[in-house]
């Protein structure tokens, strides 16, 4: 986040009742008017950069819903984010209500079944908010609370720690700060190509959690890793020890599914070792016919037993591989549970171009990426983002996979992201011509091969974030005010020295936040802060053919 | 292309077709200038004589009857000169760029397409058996970081820094004989980025062998200074 302390996704707004609004210059100053609210424990803020619109909030997305919103950022304190403790947590925010023996907490503010001697009034500092687990009195063994059990007025919590260094499974969801290989080499960082050049780019792969030069498993491997500051060690595993069962970083014990299936078949642990074609299953351990990295090595927490059908690896269904050498692997036949409908429709839909009419509404074509190139999150997936766009709350907009779609009416098709950073965004889709165009297109002799994006003069690409050119009336034809001006309308987010490399020069409109829309500016109407201009596309350039191609899936 | 499917007719406006003299097919390329393609150094073997070749660009059919064919014979060959899978090819005059010859993007030097990254192969090479003989097909998988593709199980430390892998594990689908030379492209801010220059693989489309395509990016700096130079 680019305020500290806090954690920013943008595109997010929360609808909290306890909110204060205020006007503020810069998103630090909004973050002050949070640190220093005294009406309400404030645990996020929104910030809207254009309008410089600040709101205070005693809410977060751990506890209101997250709504998009365009132009705002959710800012939320890493305090109240943290689900373990630093040493015996007292400054424990977090939201686990339940007890070591698996007891319901009692709220704070209620007086039965037990009557409390700590409550939100006599302890105001201590966040006695709901029934979370807090430690009010500096337990020693941490965080706790009163149970809803008549017969057990309190109980401890059993919140893990923050600084437990363990792995559960094959450390896919590590997230801890050992950054030393097992023999002992210093692990690169991921943002860094040097010494080693590699794929593994944070901000590309941000459900990865590649952060500074900790040890992760991106890839699915035995074992946490890093690629090493030697350069004649490219990388290696890095030795972390395993959690023990009681630890309380252990994953939660799954229902087994033995008889049917519900969505994915992640938790399917019947026998069936057949294929839907009929074939015998390969036992999960062995390497013939087919070889394979699916072993109950390195997927633990699998119960890859025998040759029975599972789903280490997040497919459709249950699957296996298969002892004929002609068939590496098959989907098997297990009954759904109840009326339950298969997971996404895999069928490839018709020829789609890359284009929408409209809003989009019904755009039914398979791009997804958004705008800046992120990747969609699947709208049948709650992670990162928790959302209610789902198949069965709007059954004809075709939510399907992670497809761009709009749902609810918005201007463009857009998805949540898998960046747990940006909640959602406009996708990368243009609208369709309106009708054939009579002329031909401008003909490029000599199309540029540098890699830069040419600063575009009379037209723009793409969002427009590179549009140099001097047109400087907005799409209701009033004239821009300069970028460096501070009338009619007061602004800082967004000046020729805080955006040196965005040609904030003159009154030309451009646009610096890479605005889905397009260039825009700050108008010279006092009654309309600002809107965005009217620029044309542009013709040929590197990679951008006019017939779009098909794309076409391959498995 | 094994697997995948026919492409839109001048979808990929860059693909070329490398012929010998007497028209054959046998390798692609990628423009990437209106007078240069980009290629691979194997495909050059059959002799080192531009007069040995010839290049269509515009065409979508094997057969390459579209009125929109340019056909362009070499100026001369520049091959890679520490020996790496990638060759650039100046054609006899520039070629007119329209809607169906058009060039791809560079990449920025050094950049390492992400793992996981999905990109594209194009090409008129085997099929397989599996359908679209003779018409330019294209197929779409994910990049697969080197440190994936050189374990033991899949192509055991074959691969070298200045080549990238790419492909679906459990196969099916992949570039093959015949696509050498041509493009993998992957799609990043609102443009096609020749990534890669179809290369070898351990046969084509089978399970954990993915392709091994040159990583275009490693050279960006020897194609700028070829251009220059010729």
């Amino acid at each position: 986040s680019d305020v500290e302390g806090y954690s920013k996704t943008e595109g997010a707004w929360i609808l909290s009742l306890n909110k204060r609004t205020y006007s503020v210059n810069t998103v630090a100053e909004c973050a002050t008017k949070c640190n220093t609210e005294t009406s309400f424990t404030c645990k996020s803020f929104i910030y809207n950069e254009k309008d410089q619109e600040c709101w205070t909030a005693a809410a977060n997305s751990k506890t209101d819903s997250v709504f998009r919103r365009s132009s705002t950022a959710l800012y939320e304190k890493n305090a109240y984010l943290l689900e373990c403790v630093n040493g015996i947590g007292t400054d424990y925010r977090g939201t686990k209500s339940k007890t070591n023996s698996g007891k319901i907490c009692q709220r704070w503010d209620s007086s039965y079944p037990h009557r409390p001697n700590f409550t939100p009034q006599s302890n105001p500092r201590a966040d006695l908010d709901s029934n979370f687990c807090r430690n009010p009195d500096g337990d020693s063994n941490g965080p706790w609370c009163y149970t809803t059990d008549a017969n057990t007025r309190w109980e401890h919590c059993n919140v893990p720690s923050c600084s437990e260094e363990c792995i559960v499974c094959n450390g896919v969801n590590y997230r801890g700060k050992i950054s030393t290989t097992e023999n002992g080499f210093t692990c690169q960082r991921w943002d860094s190509q040097k010494p080693h050049n590699h794929g593994y780019n944070p901000s590309t792969l941000p459900q990865k959690y590649l952060e500074e030069n900790y040890c992760r498993n991106p890839d699915g491997d035995p074992r946490p890793w890093c690629f090493t500051t030697s350069p004649s060690k490219r990388w290696e595993f890095c030795s972390i020890p395993r959690c023990s069962k009681s630890s309380p970083t252990e994953p939660p014990t799954i229902i087994p599914e033995v008889d049917c299936v519900t969505n994915q078949g992640l938790a399917y642990r019947g026998t069936i070792a057949v294929t839907e074609t009929g074939k015998t299953c390969q036992s999960w351990s062995a390497q013939t016919p087919q070889t394979h990295n699916r072993t109950p090595q390195n997927y633990p927490c699998k119960d890859l037993d025998n040759n029975y059908c599972r789903n280490p690896d997040n497919e459709r269904r249950p699957w296996c591989y298969t002892t004929d050498p002609a068939t590496r692997w098959e989907y098997c036949n297990v009954t759904r549970c109840g009326n339950e409908a298969a997971p996404d429709d895999p069928v490839i839909p018709p020829d789609t171009e890359n284009c929408y009419e409209g809003n989009g509404s019904n755009y039914r074509g398979i791009t997804s990426e958004t705008i800046s190139g992120k990747k969609c999150q699947r709208w049948s997936s709650m992670t990162p983002h928790k959302h209610d766009k789902t198949q069965e709350a709007f059954p004809n907009a075709d939510l399907r996979r992670n497809w761009c779609r709009n749902p609810d009416g918005d201007q463009a098709p857009w998805c949540y992201t898998t960046d747990p950073a940006v909640r959602w965004e406009y996708c990368n889709l243009e609208k369709c011509p309106t009708k054939p165009s009579g002329t031909t297109r401008p003909i490029q002799q000599e199309p540029s091969t540098n890699t830069q994006t040419p600063a575009e003069r009379d037209c723009k690409t793409g969002n427009g974030e590179t549009y140099r050119g001097p047109t400087s009336v907005t799409v209701l034809g009033v004239t821009c005010q300069a970028w460096s001006a501070q009338t009619p309308h007061q602004h800082s987010s967004f000046t020729p020295e805080t955006h040196p490399t965005k040609g904030l020069e003159g009154n030309s409109c451009r646009n610096p936040d890479g605005d889905v829309n397009g260039p825009w500016c700050y108008t010279t109407d006092r009654n309309k802060k600002w809107d965005y201009c009217q620029i044309s596309d542009s013709g040929l350039e590197c990679g951008t053919p006019v017939v779009k191609p098909k794309r076409c899936f391959g498995r | 292309i094994v697997g995948g499917c026919v492409s839109k007719p001048h979808s990929w406006p860059w693909q070329i077709s490398l012929r010998t003299s007497n028209g054959i097919h046998f390798c692609g390329g990628t423009l990437i200038h209106p007078q240069w393609v980009l290629t691979a150094t194997h495909c050059l073997e059959r002799s080192s004589r531009p007069s040995a070749y010839k290049v269509l660009l515009g065409v979508h059919t094997e057969l390459a009857t579209e009125p929109s064919k340019q056909e362009m014979r070499l100026e001369k060959i520049v091959k890679e000169p520490n020996g790496a899978d990638i060759a650039l090819l100046k054609l006899e005059r520039p070629a007119l760029i329209n809607e169906k010859v058009q060039p791809a993007c560079l990449p920025e030097k050094d950049y390492i397409v992400p793992s996981g990254t999905e990109c594209y192969v194009t090409g008129w090479g085997e099929t397989q058996g599996t359908g679209g003989d003779g018409t330019l097909k294209e197929t779409g998988f994910p990049v697969i970081e080197n440190r994936v593709c050189n374990r033991p199980a899949y192509l055991n430390g074959r691969v070298k820094d200045h080549e990238m892998c790419a492909g679906n594990i459990e196969g099916g689908t992949d570039s093959c004989q015949g696509d050498s030379g041509g493009p993998l492209v992957c799609y990043a801010q609102n443009r096609f980025v020749v990534q890669g220059v179809t290369s070898w693989g351990l046969g084509c489309a089978n399970a954990m062998k993915p392709g091994v395509y040159a990583r275009v990016s490693k050279f960006v700096d020897w194609i700028d200074r070829t251009i220059k130079t010729n």
